[in-house]
């Protein structure tokens, strides 16, 4: 019987060469979070851990989330998170977030600081600005020129971008 | 798509999941992350599981509640993920559509995934931490 366990995940998906390119920052990215999440769990409990990981992965700006989080059709960060206790079987959720990029936090102040399961869009900006969360800088250059390539590639097939947008997924399939 | 999945010194289960979403998503769309029983779910003695990938077939699935029944009718956690995988593959035809991360009540680890990468790691109290990248890792 194991306790103190930690597992995390960056995101799956196709591979890109640009995966190995990036292979080290990911590797520390990933250990850091590790390490957040550990310390968290020798302080706290399983639902501090859990967040702190994330929370680690949403701040590097290397995954799919948070700072790193890839644009919508409109190249809008729009951020959704999850946490579960399995104590009480308590959970919080954000959708369709923008104001903040640390979105797993606000997603466990919707469980522990409002009657509500899940809070999207609008209603998850003002909470996320009542409760004085860091805003989401903007999307870094890189982000933005993957946004254009992409773009550009998926109205060069012409596809209408409004309609079947999982054909569109299923082009790219990133995570 | 980030998550984590813990297992705490009281016994205590707990998950998280986090994301951007799809690349050029409709504003507004919101795929498995934030839905509980599809991209993330949690129940002390039972498991905790965190899933990444194509947020609409896996939200249709509903892939963290199916590791959880499989768990609780006895499967280990290990082959739970490999069969709902499998089985996602299987019924919407297609790879590098999801991956999934689970910890039991014992702290039994289960990973699993259709994709050629599959950014991952774990540790425990008194192990070295482990990652990966590619799916074949």
């Amino acid at each position: 019987m194991l306790r103190e366990v930690l597992v995390i995940h960056g995101g799956a998906g196709r591979f890109r060469p640009s995966i190995l390119e990036e292979r080290v920052a990911i590797e520390e990215a990933l250990r850091s979070a590790l390490y957040d999440g550990m310390s968290a769990l020798s302080s706290g409990n399983a639902l501090d851990a859990v967040e702190a990981a994330v929370k680690s992965m949403e701040g590097s700006g290397v995954f799919n989330a948070g700072k790193g989080a890839s644009l919508n059709l409109l190249g809008e960060q729009a951020l959704d998170a999850s946490v579960m206790f399995g104590r009480d079987l308590s959970f919080g959720a954000v959708a369709s977030l923008k104001y903040t990029w640390n979105a797993v936090s606000l997603a466990r102040k919707v469980m522990e600081r409002t009657d509500h399961v899940f809070l999207v869009g609008y209603g998850a900006d003002k909470l996320a600005e009542a409760l004085g969360f860091e805003r989401t800088p903007p999307p870094p250059p890189r982000l933005l020129e993957r946004y254009r390539e992409l773009l550009e590639k998926a109205r060069s097939l012409g596809y209408d971008l409004w309609k079947r947008n999982f054909e569109i997924a299923r082009l790219f399939l990133p995570d | 798509t980030v998550g984590a999945v813990a297992l705490d010194r009281d016994g205590n289960l707990a998950a998280a999941t986090s994301t951007g979403g799809l690349w050029l998503k409709l504003p507004g769309r919101v795929g498995d992350t934030p839905l509980p029983g599809a991209g993330v779910y949690a129940e002390n003695g039972v498991v905790a599981v965190s899933a990444t990938g194509i947020g609409e077939l896996i939200a249709r699935y509903l892939a963290a509640a199916r590791v959880a029944f499989k768990v609780k009718s006895g499967v280990s956690v290990e082959q739970a993920v490999r069969d709902v995988v499998h089985e996602v593959t299987r019924l919407f035809s297609e790879e590098n559509t999801i991956g999934l991360i689970a910890l039991d009540a014992a702290g039994n680890i289960g990973i699993h995934s259709n994709c050629e990468v599959f950014l991952r790691g774990y540790t425990f109290k008194g192990g070295e931490p482990r990652v990966a990248l590619l799916g074949s890792e």
